[in-house]
């Protein structure tokens, strides 16, 4: 793909945080 | 059902079904979903978002999903 490899680090870095949240948001409930 | 709304579900099957790395990005929601203006769109990326449905990947316009993979 076209994505350098910052792109990708930032994006592996994004989607931890997303799949934390989503825990988080799983746990409140 | 997974306690999202009709439009958070079609926004999220667009983004889940995208297959590039750099995601979807916001104006092809748009061009997919002409029924839905763009306020709705942005309300349910916002919304998924925040429950960690979706995250941004190459900027502040670009979605995948966490359920890819």
């Amino acid at each position: 793909s076209a994505l350098t490899e910052e792109q990708k680090k930032k994006i592996e870095e994004n989607r931890q945080k997303a799949l934390a949240r989503r825990a988080e948001k799983q746990a409140q409930r | 059902t997974n306690g999202l709304t009709l439009h958070q579900s079609q926004v999220l099957n667009l983004i889940k079904a995208y297959p590039k790395p750099e995601g979807l990005s916001f104006q092809e929601l748009r061009s997919q979903l002409p029924n839905l203006n763009a306020s709705v769109i942005k309300q349910a990326v916002d919304f998924l978002s925040n429950e960690g449905h979706i995250y941004s990947t190459v900027d502040d316009e670009h979605f995948k999903s966490t359920d890819a993979e």
